[in-house]
């Protein structure tokens, strides 16, 4: 039961641009 | 068999063989006869003629070709002859054999950056004080072993003709027994040139008087001339011990065939990548091999390193440049940030360390564990990569937060 790998579509980036990786 | 490597293959030193480095080579004579012809000279008919080669030919007792200077009048004129060996060698002795009476006043010099400057290496004269400023005969101790001489020996008139001048250069020298670890006389020894210079000849009158022709004899009140039948300089060519002979390159220079991964001229500095430890002369006891670095297969350059090797205990002081593969350190040993060590492959295998590929958002860092590759992962975030969230835990909206406990 391998938890799915995190969804980057799903993160609110607002705030958090700096954050953000190159897609 | 390689004589500068034993049975076992292991380093030792070694040395091209003792010759007679002036054989066949050209000499300069500052004064040669026969130009303009006389009656027992003249340089344009080879049964008369005394060129300078004669000097550096085959010579056998029964057959001595001789080189003969100008006839040159009154007061004494300085002769010299010019001996270029080519490179470095290390000069056990410098001997002449005359055809006429040996000069009652010579000098012998060398030169170690190919003629551009010189120094004296022994004086001949019945008068060292008078016409060299030196005393005769001078004892020689550690302090002025590396300075030349000066003796009233072979500058007697007799034999008239057949006379020799023998120098050896470690003779009477106190460090000469222990000559490999003397730097000193191994740079005494060394030599790039010869130059003999004869400064002033035996005096007529010592010759019983009979009012020579100067064109015989050699000698007369007003005239005099010097012949030579065999200029030799005994020695080996210089490459410290790391070659065992030496052959022109293309250029039809001589040189070093350097072993022990040195390489120049003389085999005087460690061939690139070998810089583990300093260069050394190799000695009896020591081969003294340049040591290539320690890179594991990432680098192609090293330097180095003083401090690290006195830190080392004298024993590594190489430090790896620009190491490939995504390693680092001065062996390139580990793996650079952001990547860990694959420990199913040697540290010498191109892909000895892997990316650690830390989740841009699951991951605190972007440095993984370099045994492992485990990224730090932020609360309730899992897996190497630190990209999924752990069980009893969900994904949020939140960058800094991914994974939150599930109510």
């Amino acid at each position: 039961d391998v938890m799915p790998t995190l969804d980057m579509a799903l993160f609110d980036w607002t705030d958090y641009e700096d954050l953000r990786p190159e897609m | 068999p390689d004589p500068c490597y034993d049975e076992k293959g292991a380093p030792r030193r070694c040395i091209p063989e003792f010759v007679n480095a002036a054989f066949g080579k050209d000499v300069h004579a500052s004064s040669t006869c026969g130009k303009p012809p006389t009656r027992h000279c003249d340089s344009s008919d080879p049964r008369k003629a005394h060129p300078a080669s004669f000097l550096t030919d085959l010579n056998t007792a029964a057959n001595m070709t001789c080189w003969r200077s100008e006839t040159l009048h009154h007061s004494p004129q300085n002769v010299t002859l010019t001996l270029s060996l080519g490179k470095k060698f290390e000069v056990i002795y410098v001997s002449l054999q005359f055809c006429s009476p040996r000069p009652e006043s010579a000098a012998i010099f060398k030169s170690m950056d190919y003629g551009k400057t010189w120094v004296p290496y022994q004086y001949y004269s019945s008068q060292c004080r008078k016409i060299y400023g030196k005393p005769n005969k001078a004892t020689v101790t550690k302090q002025n072993e590396q300075e030349a001489l000066c003796t009233d020996g072979h500058t007697d008139l007799y034999p008239l003709t057949g006379g020799l001048i023998a120098f050896s250069t470690l003779d009477g020298r106190p460090s000469a027994q222990d000559f490999d670890n003397s730097p000193v006389l191994q740079d005494w020894v060394t030599a790039t040139d010869i130059r003999v210079l004869f400064s002033r000849p035996h005096l007529f009158r010592e010759l019983g008087g009979r009012d020579h022709d100067d064109e015989d004899g050699g000698m007369s009140s007003s005239s005099y001339y010097y012949a030579v039948g065999e200029f030799q300089v005994g020695g080996r060519c210089k490459c410290n011990g790391h070659a065992s002979r030496c052959t022109k390159d293309k250029e039809g220079k001589l040189v070093c065939d350097c072993k022990h991964n040195t390489e120049g001229p003389e085999c005087d500095r460690c061939k690139p990548f070998h810089y583990d430890r300093p260069w050394q002369r190799a000695t009896a006891r020591e081969a003294n091999e340049c040591l290539a670095c320690n890179c594991n297969l990432h680098a192609r350059r090293c330097r180095f390193n003083m401090e690290l090797y006195k830190l080392s205990g004298r024993k590594s002081g190489g430090v790896c440049l620009n190491c490939r593969h995504n390693t680092a350190g001065r062996h390139c040993h580990y793996c650079k940030e952001g990547f860990y060590r694959d420990m199913s492959k040697s540290i010498t295998d191109r892909k000895a360390c892997k990316a650690c590929d830390c989740h841009p958002v699951g991951a605190a860092g972007k440095t993984c564990n370099q045994t492992t590759g485990q990224c730090p992962c932020k609360d309730g975030v899992t897996g190497l990569t630190c990209n999924r969230c752990a069980k009893g835990y969900q994904q949020s909206r939140s960058p800094v937060a991914p994974c939150i406990k599930i109510p």
